[in-house]
């Protein structure tokens, strides 16, 4: 499977915001990156899992010089709609394996995490599609990372 | 920024599993989706957000024909990690916009999100790439969504 996977990548120049508690119900999402669009701010990852007891968290990501911005457009939201609380974290940076067919080759993505575990990295959001997967870590890790996921899935193939 | 958007999907094949409250420390991931590489299972989305009092969800969808394999392999995963449920759903579907830049269109991600906020419906994952923005949804929202969808990106531009 190693030869599936023909890069591997990293950001470090981006930020994450997640607001904690969206009520979970239509136009919630809508509202956030409206505003969001409006402003301009370019988003990269956004990432939302089911929701529980009606609420749900959302988490995006977007360039470290943009946070501050995004995140004041994201506050006045999150009042606006009932959201719990908003938290920004520029700490962060994004790995990713690149491929074609990944979602055809089972194992690709365990070995990715186990890769990343090995190094005793904490994987804090997981965002996927055919083609790509991304993990957001700490940014100290970053660099640990890239090296180890280059050597598991680059030079071993 | 209609133009941007080139074609919209649908996969209404997929069930969708969620592992609720996974210890979120190095390993957990990686040891849920070697058990799932190893039983040869294909994952589409994957979808973690971040943790909360050391504890993350995870969620995953495969092809609907595959949820009760899927389940049982991760329902022993998670008695291992000491996860808290594992629950399989498979009432839902997929609903993507494809497109070059995305990233760099401010605005398509919440005009995609208000699209479906219109008809009423929930969105319950959200999972993106730069080519790619994905909801999972209710199934029985599907058809209504791609209409929809196909009416504000593709037809509009
Ligand atoms: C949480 C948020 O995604 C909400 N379910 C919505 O549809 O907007
Ligand atoms: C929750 C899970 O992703 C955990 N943080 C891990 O690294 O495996």
């Amino acid at each position: 499977e190693g030869a599936v996977v023909s890069s591997v990548a990293i950001d470090e120049n981006q930020a994450k915001i997640t607001i904690f508690n969206v009520p979970d119900k239509p136009g919630m999402a809508g509202k956030i990156f409206s505003a969001l669009g409006e402003a301009g701010i370019n988003v990269d990852v956004i990432v939302q899992n089911v929701g529980k007891e009606n609420f749900a968290d959302i988490s995006f990501t977007v360039n470290i010089n943009e946070m501050e911005k995004a995140k004041n457009i994201v506050e006045k939201v999150a009042k606006e709609i009932g959201a719990e609380r908003v938290v920004a974290d520029p700490d962060i940076c994004k790995v990713s394996i690149i491929g074609i067919g990944m979602m055809n080759h089972p194992g690709v993505a365990g070995k990715m995490f186990t890769c990343l575990a090995k190094c005793g990295i904490n994987i804090e959001m997981i965002s996927t599609s055919e083609i790509k997967i991304s993990c957001v870590i700490r940014k100290k890790d970053g660099q640990k990372a890239l090296l180890e996921l280059h050597k598991e899935f680059i030079e071993k193939s």
